[in-house]
């Protein structure tokens, strides 16, 4: 069973086709194993990204050095899915 | 053990055995209405149900409905659930819904990808594909919503076995993709394709693999968007309306182009609430209010379908 300790979810407000393009870039960096549950694609959705624990460091680099912001969306995924988990054998019960 | 459609939380997530468990307690409690019907199986074996909605007769003009075609997005068979039983207890009720029900039969299948689904329970939670063995390569799956015949292998597909959007060897070879077409194919009278999948508020019409304007697009725009309206009058959740092209991404062999170009006009394809917070993990709170304001747009297309037969 696969564990997401201390996956991050980001959110990136994409605001130029520059950012589009470095955020396409990262799509194909497949060493770091991001899950992109949003793909850049436009200005006027956001970016959602998955990012492996291990990953998150030079994730955090390649973002800032190129100039893009993003926030937090989920700060560790496993928690919100031992929340589920506890919820849904709640339901069973 | 859930034993009947009164005792059954629609407001939780369940296990692909409860909700197929359920589905029998749905056709037992509306056996004049609702019947379940095994379309084929899945890769790993398991059935493929619809559920047919109908009041009579034979190849009526129908309504196709299916959810959870990516299994990690939960909130859209939950949806479908929800879904299932307001149209069965809503008929004889609601006027609109009766009427379209007397001449119009609506085909729901909640769990397309249960492969998928069951994997998302048992192994990995975040698993959006299907789970057949892909020859000469360590990854499993197929994205089934890359792998229908519409401009297959084209712009907005991989061809990479590890990549989440892989197209697949060809066209219709998941075995899930072509129960679906051959079942569509030989009924031979929808009139109308709904796709659900989660998250980001969106409500798309053909096409994905172009971004030319399909010819009625201008009506399942004007439609997309009074749907939309209906939507959000409920808790003000926005969505967007527009072709997959222009409002995501150009994406190839998608499900929803395919049904169109088979002649199946009102094609559409949802991308049910989250609004920001949670992605795939929609709480389990969300699942009701999700999917009561979708019935209000989903209202609004089949009854639109319903009165501009072709």
């Amino acid at each position: 069973e696969r564990l997401f300790v201390g996956d991050q979810v980001i959110r990136i407000n994409v605001e130029s086709e520059e950012q589009i393009q470095a955020l396409q870039a990262l799509e194909s960096q497949e060493e770091w194993k991001l899950d992109f549950w949003l793909h850049p694609v436009s200005a006027d959705l956001p970016v959602d990204i998955r990012v492996p624990r291990s990953s998150l460091d030079s994730v955090t680099e390649y973002l800032q050095a190129h100039g893009i912001p993003f926030s937090v969306m989920i700060d560790n995924l496993q928690e919100l899915l031992d929340q589920e988990r506890a919820e849904m054998v709640q339901n069973q019960r | 053990m859930e034993r009947s459609t009164r005792s059954f939380n629609f407001g939780a997530y369940h296990r692909l055995e409860t909700i197929y468990s359920w589905m029998d307690s749905l056709v037992a409690q509306y056996p004049k209405l609702v019947s379940k019907q095994e379309i084929g199986k899945s890769y790993e074996n398991r059935s493929m149900y619809v559920l047919k909605f109908s009041t009579g007769g034979n190849k009526r003009p129908a309504i196709w409905i299916d959810t959870g075609i990516h299994s990690r997005e939960w909130v859209s068979p939950a949806t479908g659930v929800w879904t299932a039983n307001k149209i069965a207890s809503d008929y004889g009720r609601d006027a609109s819904l009766t009427s379209l029900l007397d001449s119009m039969d609506i085909y729901m299948m909640l769990l397309t990808n249960p492969d998928g689904y069951a994997y998302t329970h048992s192994n990995d939670r975040m698993w959006r594909k299907t789970r057949s063995r892909n020859p000469g390569s360590m990854c499993r799956g197929v994205d089934p919503n890359r792998n229908w015949n519409a401009q297959f292998g084209g712009p907005g597909a991989s061809r990479n076995p590890c990549s989440d959007s892989y197209h697949g060897p060809s066209a219709h070879s998941e075995i899930e993709v072509k129960n679906v077409v051959d079942f569509i194919l030989s009924h031979g009278n929808f009139k109308s394709f709904i796709s659900v999948h989660a998250y980001s508020q969106l409500l798309m019409y053909p096409y994905g693999y172009s971004c030319s304007a399909v010819p009625d697009a201008r009506e399942l725009d004007t439609v997309g968007r009074a749907a939309v309206q209906k939507l959000t009058s409920l808790y003000g959740t926005r969505y967007k309306v527009g072709s997959i092209c222009k409002i995501i991404y150009q994406a190839s062999g998608g499900s929803i182009d395919w049904s169109y170009n088979q002649g199946i006009k009102y094609s559409f394809a949802f991308e049910l609430r989250d609004t920001g917070r949670y992605g795939f993990i929609l709480p389990a709170n969300q699942i009701i209010p999700t999917a009561t304001e979708t019935w209000l747009a989903l209202k609004h297309i089949m009854e639109y379908v319903h009165k501009n037969s072709y």
